[in-house]
């Protein structure tokens, strides 16, 4: 829905890591795993 | 020119040895040299190109495929898989010539693959000492051939071992890169999201201290 | 048993080539058996161990090492650093003994190493073909081994061009992967900053319209 959209937008950049909470090598991986085909 | 020496027992005294030396130049089907010898006498003869084509052609075989049959015979080419024969039968007086024969033996027969009449020599102790000395100087050369190529594997190991060892540390090393960026990472990110959190508070405490005028004014 | 047959000239008949066979078990220095020919007639002798001890003795050598010594000139294992003589005189009737010995050169002086007598033998045919038969071998094993090592050098070099490619590959993938972290790292840090422009704008205009709310109130 437009408000659990607009609730991730806040929460999370578009690359699927959160604005607020302290990353890991795990997370981190897992975030850099979505990201082929960038500019 | 080349050379090569190999032991028969020819089937008519298969308790005797004999030496075959032939002697080529470049290629076996322009003809050659036999020497045969016992250690105490020796004889030698010649088989010349046409001599070559002629036997081919009674044989009804192409010229190379008999050629080819000739370094099975002759050089021991063939390895175990084929079998052949030699044969000598003494003529002349005194056994001056000498007719050597060879046979290729099939499953139930024997087709001979040439023959020729050899000429007793005179100093045969000329001959032996030619081929003794031909025998050592094959030895010599295989041996330094072999020391090279001993020494050239070892060089090959030694290298292989080097390169080896820095693939285990690239490996190593790239998974130390990995690790080490994930951290520096990790530590740049986590400074940014701490930073996040305190403007987010900061604006979250201005907001709310508007709002609380707002309301304490339209009350009054 | 172990062998080794060598090619020699006499140094007071120069033209005549004679082989030389030396034959023990294990150890030189335990004794060995001698076998010298010029490819018609063929002598035999043998030297014991106590001839061995009693001729170090003589010269007031170390055993070991007029052992080593014998080895060298005898087997041809010294290289060609040190020159060593053979010779060789005739005796008994119709030459059925021989006389050989063998010296080593220094510089302006020889000294003798050894001799022995050595026997005719009635039948040289066999020793001479067991000589030739002896080198055969030696050429066949020689060959064999050469083909291994042949084997052996192409598989290394094999080995080597595969792992000198991983290697290439992994060096290449690093430097790839680090990249590839960067430009990753890079994306989602700006997001970061992006986010704390966003913030620090918002805090800014929310401070700066209570400022403003405030100045219109005291103003008023």
């Amino acid at each position: 829905s437009p408000e659990t959209k607009q609730h991730f937008a806040c929460e999370y950049d578009c690359y699927g890591d959160s604005y607020t909470g302290d990353t890991d090598i795990a997370k981190l991986k897992e975030v850099f795993s979505r990201m082929n085909n960038f500019q | 020119m080349e050379k090569k020496v190999v032991r028969i027992c020819p089937v008519s005294d298969p308790g005797t040895t004999y030496f075959l030396q032939i002697a080529w130049e470049k290629d076996l089907g322009a003809g050659f040299d036999v020497v045969l010898s016992d250690g105490r006498s020796a004889w030698t003869g010649k088989v010349p190109e046409e001599d070559i084509s002629k036997e081919a052609a009674d044989m009804e075989m192409e010229r190379e495929k008999y050629i080819g049959e000739l370094k099975k015979v002759l050089l021991f080419e063939g390895g175990l898989a084929d079998k052949y024969n030699f044969d000598i039968s003494k003529g002349g007086v005194d056994g001056e010539c000498l007719n050597f024969s060879y046979e290729k033996n099939l499953k139930d027969v024997s087709f001979r693959l040439g023959s020729l009449m050899l000429q007793k020599v005179s100093g045969p102790a000329e001959v032996i000492s030619e081929l003794i000395s031909y025998c050592l100087d094959c030895i010599k050369g295989l041996y330094s051939k072999n020391e090279h190529l001993q020494k050239e594997n070892e060089r090959l190991q030694s290298d292989l071992d080097d390169v080896q060892e820095q693939l285990q540390k690239c490996v190593e090393a790239k998974e130390e890169l990995e690790m080490e960026l994930y951290k520096r990472f990790i530590l740049v990110l986590n400074e940014k999201k701490a930073k996040i959190r305190s403007l987010q508070k900061s604006l979250k405490e201005v907001e709310e201290a508007v709002l609380k005028t707002t309301q304490a004014r339209h009350e009054k």
